[in-house]
């Protein structure tokens, strides 16, 4: 889930 | 990085750019919404808030910081130096009644409930409806100048090109994020008679009217 929050978009 | 989601960024930055120099080389802001505005820069202030915690790329702390230092310049204009051409009459929206139920909605569905995710939400939320007063106020005075036409379709592309990026990492990455994907649709569908008006109108030299 970590990953998922990690927001890699803008 | 896919080319959707590079195209969809560009966009972004482009309607920034058309917005910014549409209000210098004119010296007025007129036809543009102070409060869409506001809401542009309380998106970018409560979603790029992670600057602080999570590095992702260079290209991506660059475009955050671009996009907030911009929206504050942008409101500067508006309410300092061009304040005198600025459409306050027209531009009555009432903003609570958009940034109320957005952080109720992220407060009740989120991924994680922390102050930065639910922030987060709250940006998403938010920014899929921040529209709505810059399209209130171009019902109100029934037209838009054709920059003012040029920006909101670049702004509208943005999110539109962000739903293909959507598409391809599903198949391509197997990711996905829900809140994301809903609120960019709702986000986009706000936009489909005016995209209906640019395509049938603007684009053929006439100017953005709307039928009295």
């Amino acid at each position: 889930i970590l990953d998922q929050l990690k927001h890699d978009e803008l | 990085m896919n080319i959707f989601r590079l195209l969809g960024d560009l966009s972004h930055l482009v309607a920034i750019i058309i917005l910014l120099l549409k209000i210098w080389k004119t010296r007025s802001c007129a036809g543009i919404s102070g409060k869409s505005q506001i809401l542009f820069a309380i998106v970018y202030t409560t979603r790029y808030l992670d600057l602080f915690t999570t590095y992702v790329s260079t290209y991506n702390t660059f475009m955050k910081l671009v996009f907030i230092m911009t929206s504050i310049v942008t409101i500067f204009l508006m309410n300092a130096k061009f304040k005198a051409t600025y459409d306050h009459n027209h531009d009555t929206f009432r903003i609570e009644f958009l940034i109320l139920p957005a952080l109720v909605l992220a407060l009740l569905i989120n991924n994680e409930f922390t102050i930065i995710e639910v922030l987060w939400t709250f940006s998403i939320y938010l920014e899929s409806v921040a529209i709505l007063p810059q399209l209130f106020l171009v019902s109100k005075t029934g037209e838009a100048e054709s920059i003012t036409s040029h920006y909101l379709f670049a702004l509208g592309s943005y999110r539109g090109l962000y739903l293909l990026n959507w598409v391809y990492r599903y198949y391509a990455e197997d990711h996905y994020d829900l809140i994301a994907i809903v609120a960019g649709l709702v986000q986009t569908i706000l936009y489909c008679d005016f995209f209906y008006l640019y395509i049938t109108k603007v684009l053929k030299g006439k100017k953005l009217q709307l039928p009295a």
